[in-house]
Formats: C-alpha cells, structure tokens, sequence
C-alpha cells in the first residue's frame, strides 16, 4: 500500500539491509563504485522479486517493499 | 523448494532435540506441545524419528533470546525477522533460534503461532532452504493459517523427500490427529489445543477456484468495494482489483495476498479514513485492519454495531468521509452509524429509495470518491449525489478499469 513520501530514503536503507540479510548484496565502501552499486543493488531486487513473483523491476517500488516489510525467516532465500 | 548448498542432511534417522528455554508468551505445555507437533509434520513423510532430549548436547537445540545471542545473526526486535535456523551438521548445525521480541502463541493472531514458525524452522534444521512457492511451510514470509488441520505442500514434500526419502511404511490413512513422537520420558498427553473463539476462520478453499473475470467483462459484478489509502479496491471472490493514484494499471492480486487468514467472498467493505481502518463484513462477522495487519480482537459480530439479531450479513457499506457517518444497506433498507458516537443514528433503518435518490434496489457495494457516492447493483452502477438528492449517472460497474 501506499508509502509515505519523506521514508523513500528510510525505505532505501531498509532495502539494502534487506538484501545483504537474504540476498547476498555486498556494497563496495569504495564511493567511486557508487554507479556500480546502483546497478549491483538493482540486480539484487530484480533477484529478489523474481524469487517472490513480483514484477521485475529493479525498482523499490511499493509492492516491493511491502514484501521486505512482511515478517518472515531469518535465513537468506539465496545461498552463496 | 531448495537445499543449502551441498545439501547437508543428517546421516542418520533417529534425530535427537532439546528445548533450551521457554518464551514468557505462552505456557510451556503449549510450547512443547507446538514444538512436538512442528517434528511430527516431518517425521510423517519421512523415516526420521525425533527423540527429546532434557539434557546434554541434542541435534537440534532450541531456544528463544533476543537481539544479540552469541552468532552472527542478531534478532531486529519485533516484526522483521522471526527466527533462524542452522543446516544439519555439528555444533550451532541444526539448533533453531526464536527470537524472543515476537509475541509468540498457540492462536493464529495476536502475535506470530509458534507452531508454524517451528515447522519452517526445522524444515531448515533437516536441509530445506526456501522455496519459492506461495503457500509452501518453507515460503519465508510468515502466513497466519488454521493449524488445526495443517498439511505440508507437495513441494514441501517433495523438498525433504529428496534428502530422506519417503517413510519406512506409508500410513493406511494419512495421519489425521496429531501424536507427538514418543519422547525419551513421558510426558502426559496432551489435549488438542482447543481453539480459541477469535480463532481465525479456516480459509474457504473452494473445490475449484473460479476463474477471475477479465476487467472489462460487461457482466462484471462486485462483491465489496472499498478506498484504502487513496487507493480503491474492488473484491469478487478471492480476487481483488486494485486502482492506485500511484500507478497507472490496475493490479490484480487476491484477498490472501494481503490478509491471507481472511476468508475469500466479502459481502462489504468501507474504509474510515480518519482512522486508518477498512473493515470487511461477512455473513455474520466484521473484521478490521490497518494495512496488512489484522486489529487485535476481530472478528467481532456485526450485533456489535447495533444491528438487531435478524440482522443475519449486511450487503454494502460505505462511510460518509464528510459527516462522519457509515451508511449499513440491507435488502430494500439503510442504517446510518455514527463513527464518532460509535452507534446506530436513531430513526433507523430507513427506505434505501427515500434518501438515495434512483437507488430503488439491493445494493452490492458502495464506495465515497471526490465527495459522490457510487451504488452498485449488478454490473451497473450508480453515480449519486446524495447532497443534492441527485442521480447523476448511471455506468458499467467496471467503468474505473478504464475499459
């Protein structure tokens, strides 16, 4: 359902910690890679929807984060 | 389903368990209880016996902490992550940890069913990751479902079966009653847990589910129609169409992709604004939520809202965001509910056709959008505005689908 505007950025945070919990998402400290992070972290949710069957966007769109936002297990959905 | 990497499983059948400690949240029968039956679920469909332990060192420890408790992996509080698991081998291998800041219980609401939970968990603890399956037991979204009479999913089946095999002799009948593993002491038998009144109803799955009708079917009727946070959402059956200021298509989902302990087949629905609350009615029962989450308490009879014993369901609803009042149609008659009093408004019930203007039928649904109300009687609806007593218009009932 709908998200408040000013939590984008709290819902990004929430997004990436998501993803390095259970989708191995490994951010490079290195600022410089920071458009390769972009990319890395969009194919971690396009991973991520796929697995749930959402549409795959690559983007944290509502449907998406609603999904990350939903009780579940602690172990990662994807092993490396 | 899916395996951990290499497919670690246990080497031999008679698998040993041990309950650490207790969570306050519920009697520690009743933990045992949930946890002797989260075994049975998987020694039923393979040849492992599982055994409890009351001391040393078991197979699979058991334990509920919170935040940081001695691995890699601290607890976040409430909500988020419930518990994890370890994949059979030595050590941490197999132990199941619960996180202590849940609410933890033997009802499917009010807090997250420990049996559910457990049986996921040792899905992990026997070498099953995730699956990827709505509705599998190792799904990892929690899903509050009647335990009564649970049952794995095939592709749980199939997921553990691939590890051990089938069991030894397969049951005459499939086990119906729940009898734990014999553990190592006796301990007395326990009753069934009883259900609790505010148990949610079993999910109604239909022998054969109905198709969805195509959006812009001419023939298309709702069931219940309902706004949610500027949004609109239309129910029939177990599906729901969703309209959104915030995307441009409408969204096809179902009832229990949102609220999957609710039953299928509204009869109606209405949102209060103010409170960010919708409340969905059927036959006899009215629940309310915010978002996802179910409010504590519900379901609650519609008597509760004042509407006398004959009185059986309500048709549609729809709350006035204006007046503050709710407006309950039943056959050719209407109440009007005072959200703010929390009571019917006196000199009710009241012809549908004397205060609607052109609204001389049942209603099915109703909704409040930009100040008008719609009325919907099969597939037509009804544009009025009830300030000025006026039928505007009447459309096709799926005219918000941009047919």
């Amino acid at each position: 359902f709908p998200v408040v505007p000013e939590k984008e950025k709290e819902d990004k945070q929430f997004a990436k910690k998501y993803l390095e919990s259970f989708y191995n998402f490994k951010e490079e400290k290195n600022s410089f890679f920071k458009s390769e992070n972009l990319n890395h972290m969009a194919d971690k949710i396009r991973e991520m929807q796929s697995f749930f069957g959402l549409e795959v966007t690559g983007e944290l769109n509502h449907k998406t984060m609603d999904m990350m936002k939903k009780p579940r297990c602690g172990i990662p959905d994807i092993h490396s | 389903y899916s395996t951990f990497p290499q497919s670690p499983r246990w080497k031999k059948e008679d698998v040993t368990y041990r309950i650490l400690n207790y969570t306050p949240d519920m009697l520690q029968a009743d933990v045992e209880e949930a946890i002797a039956k989260a075994f049975h679920l998987w020694s039923s469909v393979t040849p492992l016996t599982f055994t409890r332990l009351y001391s040393g060192q078991a197979d699979i420890m058991i334990s509920f902490a919170a935040g940081f408790h001695g691995d890699f992996y601290s607890f976040d509080g409430p909500g988020g992550t419930l518990a994890h698991a370890y994949h059979p081998s030595s050590g941490i291998g197999g132990d199941a940890h619960f996180d202590e800041d849940e609410n933890w219980t033997k009802f499917t609401n009010n807090g997250f069913n420990l049996f559910l939970v457990a049986a996921h968990e040792l899905g992990h603890s026997l070498g099953l990751g995730h699956s990827n399956v709505y509705g599998a037991l190792m799904y990892p979204i929690y899903m509050a479902r009647d335990t009564r009479d649970f049952r794995l999913s095939q592709d749980d089946i199939d997921g553990i079966q691939a590890l051990y095999g089938p069991p030894r002799e397969s049951p005459a009948l499939p086990t119906k009653s729940f009898s734990p593993q014999e553990p190592t002491e006796k301990t007395p038998a326990k009753a069934p847990t009883e259900t609790s009144p505010q148990e949610e109803p079993t999910e109604t799955t239909p022998s054969k589910t109905p198709i969805r009708p195509q959006d812009c079917d001419p023939h298309l009727t709702f069931d219940a129609i309902t706004t949610l946070r500027g949004e609109t959402l239309f129910f029939k059956g177990s599906y729901v169409w969703r309209k959104s200021p915030y995307f441009s298509d409408i969204e096809h989902d179902t009832i229990s992709s949102f609220w999957p302990s609710l039953t299928a087949g509204f009869d109606a629905a209405y949102e209060v604004d103010k409170k960010d609350q919708v409340l969905f009615f059927k036959d006899h029962q009215y629940w309310a939520v915010s978002g996802y989450s179910i409010e504590p308490g519900f379901p609650k009879p519609i008597q509760n809202l004042g509407f006398p014993p004959s009185v059986r369901k309500i048709d549609a609803a729809v709350h006035d965001q204006n007046t503050k009042k709710t407006y309950f149609f039943v056959g050719n008659k209407y109440w009007s509910f005072n959200e703010n009093t929390q009571s019917m408004e006196r000199g009710y019930p009241r012809k549908i056709a004397s205060d609607f203007q052109g609204i001389d039928h049942t209603v099915d649904a109703a909704l409040q959008k930009n100040g008008l109300f719609y009325f919907f009687h099969g597939s037509s609806q009804y544009e009025v505005d009830i300030k000025n007593k006026k039928l505007i218009r009447t459309m096709k009932s799926n005219s918000w689908f941009n047919c």
